[in-house]
């Protein structure tokens, strides 16, 4: 693939599958080939390792999207609410991303907002002990709302730097449980006006089409600030967050690549193209 | 929807009367996007689209009155020739305990399929145990406590320390003391093309033989599913597929791919995550969902 001289009409299929089979989408596909295929014109490109560098430069471009202007002069906690469909890696994400930030001296606090699920405060706290990371929780079955402002309440009185907030996994196209985090987001701009400050998505690297959707949903119904791509140390290449960035200009912060602590890195758009076109 | 695409493209093509091959090309082509967006695999979607052209120009669309709706009707018969199995059914042992072991990826559902699997046999008079064989994932063993509690099943279970092959190998033991008929294990969730964990799964599975081999699969899941499947496949054999979130808006083309390539039959599908959101599997319904 690639390493042929002349530029034919097989070049364009085998990038076609390349792209396709990465979970790139159809349509997005369709949209870099085009625009690589001018390039070939306006460049007079003939050699096959120059369209594919000018098609990873395409993905790059589409991925590099500016991050929102994070006001530092605030006043602590810093709120990030995580959410996303089920199974996706929100609670095991939390905790990677809250010893991330305790490794560069800040102060944490976790929030079990997830109060549905069987055994998810349980895997919370486990995780957090595990890492050293304080939770806060009340019981199973309370009103998740009710435990994000407790949390939030404690979190300032304690000067606590930053606050991420668990919440149960969803199917968005359920609207009473996308109607719940409008108000879990409502709570905590009630105990502080500026929060969340970031609202994280987590979407699962395995996942196809259906990606692109869930972000339209929840960016709808609260705002997603990024994006946290987890299981990317399976064999799926997450291509659909393409997609994502080109539609919805939601930026990739983070990825996951394994179940343990320290399996999270920042988001590089260069290295995640060149995997995705390996 | 599939049918106003094929409409719109053989309006385009006005009426001549009778079609050209290139013509029902032009239309095969929303079949293949149609497919593709609904995460269908790319060679599937390859193969699956030659198929149907076979059968078009066979069935001489081309002087069809009403070639769209002729399209539709072929990939449907197609989608439900290729995705029907054995719908609802497990298979049982000679002699009881039957037992069935869940695999699949992180997150797929395979703790919550487990309890709905155990709730839908107490229903048809079995005695279902459930076997929390998942010593990893922090608090997997008390998520399945809780979901037995919930319905009254008994969960055998052993400290965390003890590894998943040591707990299967005790409990055919735990199921023949409880007169259990059935016994549903649940399993870590892992990767392919992690080694250890994938030599686990063969180990449990040599410890149990278990009836049934059942992969639960994400109906969200996009192209990777025929690799991802095609490797528990080749290490473990397996008996069935359940297909989880159907309650979602994922198309589930997925299990269509896994189905053409690997031959493993759709048994199930989730539509909930409360343990009644259990149904037998339909080929036509999932054919018209992929279709969109
Ligand atoms: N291999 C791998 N597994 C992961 C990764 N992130 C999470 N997981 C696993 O995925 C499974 C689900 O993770 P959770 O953190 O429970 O997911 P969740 O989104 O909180 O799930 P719900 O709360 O039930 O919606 C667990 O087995 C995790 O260990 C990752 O980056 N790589
Ligand atoms: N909406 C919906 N959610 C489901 C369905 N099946 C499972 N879930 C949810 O998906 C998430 C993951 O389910 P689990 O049963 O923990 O998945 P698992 O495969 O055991 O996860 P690991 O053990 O970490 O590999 C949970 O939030 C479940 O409630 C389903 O059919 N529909
Ligand atoms: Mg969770
Ligand atoms: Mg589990």
């Amino acid at each position: 693939l690639f390493d042929r001289p002349a530029v034919d009409a097989e070049v364009w299929d085998e990038l076609e599958e390349l792209l396709v089979s990465a979970d790139v989408g159809i349509s997005t596909t369709e949209k870099l080939i085009e625009k690589v295929k001018k390039q070939v014109v306006v460049e007079k490109i003939d050699q096959g390792s120059h369209v594919r560098a000018a098609l990873r430069a395409a993905m790059v471009d589409i991925l590099i999207v500016p991050i929102r202007e994070i006001m530092e002069d605030l006043s602590p906690p810093k709120v990030i609410l995580v959410v996303g469909v089920n199974g996706g890696g929100k609670t095991t994400s939390i905790v990677k991303l809250a010893h991330s930030l305790k490794n560069e001296g800040k102060s944490v606090l976790l929030v079990a907002a997830d109060t549905f699920r069987a055994a998810a405060i349980d895997q919370l706290k486990r995780l957090g002990e595990r890492a050293g990371i304080e939770i806060i929780a009340h019981q199973s079955g309370a009103d998740p709302g009710a435990v994000v402002y407790d949390a939030l309440q404690a979190a300032k009185s304690r000067q606590v730097e930053a606050v991420i907030i668990d919440t149960a996994g969803r199917i968005h196209t359920r609207s009473n449980l996308m109607e719940e985090l409008e108000k879990v987001k409502r709570v905590a701009g009630k105990a502080d006006v500026t929060a969340p400050h970031e609202v994280i998505l987590v979407l699962d690297a395995t996942t196809g089409q259906n990606g692109l959707v869930q972000a339209r949903y929840f960016t709808e119904a609260i705002g997603i600030t990024g994006i946290f791509l987890a299981k990317l140390d399976g064999t799926a290449k997450g291509g659909i967050v393409l997609a994502i960035c080109d539609e919805l200009k939601i930026p990739i912060q983070f990825i996951g690549v394994g179940e343990k602590l320290e399996d999270m890195e920042s988001f590089n758009a260069e290295a995640f193209v060149a995997a995705l076109c390996d | 929807v599939l049918s106003d695409k094929l409409n719109q493209v053989f309006h385009l093509l006005g009426n001549k009367g009778r079609l050209t091959e290139k013509d029902i090309d032009e239309a095969l082509r929303q079949v293949r996007l149609a497919l593709l967006e609904a995460d269908v695999n790319f060679k599937v979607v390859k193969d699956f689209v030659t198929r149907v052209r076979d059968r078009a120009l066979g069935a001489n669309v081309r002087q069809s009155l009403a070639p769209a709706q002729q399209i539709v009707k072929i990939v449907n018969e197609e989608l439900v020739v290729v995705l029907g199995g054995e719908p609802g059914r497990l298979t049982a042992a000679s002699q009881p305990p039957s037992v069935v072991m869940l695999t699949g990826l992180q997150g797929s559902g395979k703790t919550t399929t487990a309890a709905k699997l155990a709730r839908h046999l107490k229903q048809t008079g079995q005695r279902p145990l459930l076997v929390a064989a998942d010593n990893r994932r922090p608090a997997a063993i008390e998520q399945l406590v809780t979901l037995g509690k919930q319905l009254d099943v008994p969960v055998y279970r052993e400290s965390p320390d003890m590894p998943g092959r040591d707990v299967c190998a005790r409990a055919r033991v735990k199921a023949k003391e409880m007169a259990a008929t059935w016994v549903i294990v649940d399993t870590a969730g892992r990767l392919h093309i992690d080694e250890a964990m994938m030599d686990e799964l063969v180990q449990m599975k040599k410890e149990l033989k278990p009836d049934e081999m059942l992969l639960v699969v994400d109906a969200m899941t996009g192209q990777d599913a025929v690799r991802m499947a095609g490797e528990f496949h080749s290490r473990v054999s397996l008996t069935g597929l359940i297909l989880t979130k159907m309650d979602g808006d994922a198309r589930g083309g997925a299990a269509l791919s896994i189905r053409w390539v690997s031959g493993v039959p759709i048994k199930f599908i989730g539509t909930g995550e409360k343990a009644d959101a259990f149904e037998p599997f339909y080929p036509d319904r999932l054919a018209s969902r992929i279709l969109g």
